[in-house]
């Protein structure tokens, strides 16, 4: 463990919560895209499978449990509790467009050929585009609520920060995984504009909308 | 390869 991936890990979870608190406390799910939850909660289940097979610190079996949890949460609040004020028809990304030629890529692009690691491999591949519904349904509504940015900023600088930590273990342990680096490079790019809006605006206090 | 110690990142 190194200081830029538990920090990552840290803005992970504070993504999530935000999210979770955000949705619980507005009683609405406005501007949140209901696929990308979806896909979130996939790609935790199909990348933890392992929670109760290879025990490895008790800190990654909590952050693994309560990823499973909050996921799980969100997707109840907003296509159950709060169906009322789901978004549907912005929220129109085709979810299968991104499902399954990633399932493809993983089944061909692997470390090992086993079940487990197509289904962590399938799970690294989707994390990178899962954000790409609620990218799509901002450019649509054509801005997002403060508190979502901040969710989108934290989510977005979590696998940033393990990019640095990738280059650290490189150097330091001379471990790296290609497969969750170039897919990590993917993700965090993916957010690149979105990170530009958050510092020109957000952090100036103005919302984040985008040039209609 | 020893599949545990490389899955040891969330």
């Amino acid at each position: 463990m190194n200081i830029f991936r538990l920090v990552g890990d840290l803005s992970h979870l504070l993504a999530i919560l935000l999210l979770l608190w955000k949705i619980w406390k507005t009683r609405s799910c406005a501007g949140v895209s209901g696929k990308s939850q979806i896909m979130f909660g996939l790609v935790y289940i199909t990348r933890y499978l392992d929670l109760f097979t290879n025990f490895i610190s008790i800190y990654n079996t909590t952050m693994k449990a309560i990823f499973i949890a909050v996921a799980i949460a969100t997707i109840y609040l907003i296509y159950f509790k709060f169906k009322a004020t789901y978004d549907s028809n912005h929220d129109t990304f085709r979810m299968e467009f991104l499902i399954v030629p990633v399932g493809g890529l993983a089944f061909l692009v692997n470390h090992d050929f086993t079940a487990l690691e197509i289904l962590w491999t399938f799970s690294i591949y989707l994390e990178s585009v899962a954000i790409l519904p609620q990218l799509f349904m901002i450019s649509k509504t054509g801005e997002a609520e403060t508190i979502t940015s901040h969710y989108l900023f934290a989510l977005g600088s979590y696998r940033a920060l393990y990019i640095v930590n990738w280059v650290y273990r490189y150097y330091f342990e001379g471990f790296f995984d290609l497969i969750a680096i170039v897919a990590g490079c993917v993700q965090t790019i993916l957010y690149c504009d979105f990170f530009y809006l958050y510092v020109t605006k957000v952090m100036h206090g103005k919302k984040l909308s985008l040039p209609a | 390869k020893d599949y545990i110690k490389d899955k040891d990142e969330l």
